[in-house]
């Protein structure tokens, strides 16, 4: 494994010159052959002490790039193309990795066979690649570590941390993880979704009613397919603006605009 | 929109020349195909039961107006007996960003940390970047950090 400096990204627009050092590239996975591609951001603030902490995306099969670009990275692409620089990224004092995860994955490859697309094998990779991430970084041995992410890493990141309590062998120290909005049990969380919207208003009292006469505790199946779901629950849940109004909702963001 | 731009700018090809991605690869956001074909596990509770007998360290935080994977539901999973079950240790308050304004509210349980982010979608740190960074700074490094934030 070797450390993959960044060279200068194309098109940046910026008032103060980049005053962090990253790092991109793939990494090998010895078990496999699979390619890892990743992106490192040095800390702002004390890179040789700061934590280092890794991002996942969820999907499943979503780009942890995305979060990168979008969220908690250090560079926003704009319009036209350019970059500036991101204020608000959480590398302002930790040490940011971001890993494209599964295999097949934005830059990852290669496309792995069907039956190895589960949470077992997808957090076993990541983990592997953690072992080969601190050969190609040995500055990060025995460092504070945190995995964070989002939706889907609700189940990646438990398995993950599952993984390195059984098995240290990173040279990682790990303090701790945070998940934003984590997808954890299909049937709590698909349960939920009617709750949220007749609480905020987006469907009607007696939408509600009907849903949760007809459905009992089927309704994740419906919302997201029709293979668990009866009859009378899915004529309840697509009568309802809950499937028939989604062109002009975002549901991941109930007061954003949908982009058109 | 930045999601679409993203996309444009990492396919460019002195983007993927500059972090040494070669050959002939295409970038997306999400792969559709491995959504599909990926064997997904209907709960990680299970996990969370080992997990939260170690001094590791737990933030769950949602975005309140996310409808998707929803702050109702995972209030449920982390307080009710069909879910961890697990016993509140400071009750439900509401949390301040730097900037004085309401950030959300929170709920402290035995090893685990619950944080709701008043206004944020289903990507928190895209709408409510301050408060974000403020949220996951102050659970790295502790109070004092949060208070000379």
């Amino acid at each position: 494994a070797q450390a993959h400096q960044v060279d200068e990204l194309p098109n940046y627009k910026g008032n103060n010159p980049i005053n962090f050092h990253h790092y991109a590239g793939h990494i090998d996975l010895p078990s496999n052959g699979q390619k890892m591609f990743y992106w490192h951001v040095e800390s702002q603030h004390s890179p040789e002490n700061d934590p280092l902490v890794l991002w996942l995306n969820g999907g499943p099969g979503c780009s942890s790039l995305g979060g990168f670009f979008t969220e908690i990275g250090p560079f926003v692409v704009q319009r036209d193309l350019s970059v500036k620089l991101n204020q608000y990224t959480w590398a302002r004092k930790t040490n940011l990795v971001f890993l494209e995860s599964p295999a097949g994955v934005g830059f990852s490859q290669p496309v792995l066979n069907a039956t190895d697309y589960n949470d077992e094998f997808t957090s076993d990779r990541a983990f592997e690649f953690l072992e080969q991430f601190t050969k190609a970084y040995p500055q990060f041995k025995n460092r504070d570590f945190y995995i964070t992410g989002e939706s889907y890493a609700g189940i990646y990141i438990p398995f993950l941390v599952e993984k390195m309590l059984q098995t240290p062998t990173t040279g990682l120290n790990l303090k701790g993880y945070a998940i934003g909005n984590p997808f954890t049990d299909a049937k709590i969380d698909g349960n939920a979704y009617v709750d949220y919207y007749y609480t905020h208003a987006l469907i009607s009292m007696e939408s509600y009613n009907d849903i949760v006469d007809k459905c009992s505790d089927e309704l994740s199946g419906c919302l997201f397919s029709t293979t668990n779901c009866s009859k009378p629950c899915h004529e309840a849940v697509v009568d309802s603006p809950i499937t028939s109004d989604t062109p002009y909702l975002n549901p991941y963001y109930i007061y954003g605009d949908v982009c058109v | 929109c930045t999601d679409r731009f993203t996309q444009d700018y990492l396919n460019l090809p002195q983007v993927k020349s500059a972090i040494h991605v070669e050959g002939k690869l295409t970038w997306t956001d999400c792969n559709s195909m491995i959504a599909e074909r990926y064997n997904r596990t209907s709960s990680a509770l299970p996990k969370y039961k080992g997990n939260l007998q170690t001094n590791v360290s737990a933030l769950i935080y949602s975005g309140d107006a996310d409808a998707v994977v929803n702050f109702i539901g995972t209030e449920r999973w982390i307080g009710s007996t069909e879910g961890l079950g697990l016993k509140v240790k400071s009750k439900w308050s509401p949390w301040y960003g730097p900037d004085k304004q309401l950030a959300g509210y929170s709920q402290t349980y035995a090893g685990l940390t619950f944080k709701t982010v008043k206004g944020a979608g289903h990507m928190v740190p895209a709408i409510r970047p301050l408060h974000a960074l403020y949220m996951f700074e102050c659970f790295v490094y502790g109070q004092d950090a949060c208070d000379s934030f």
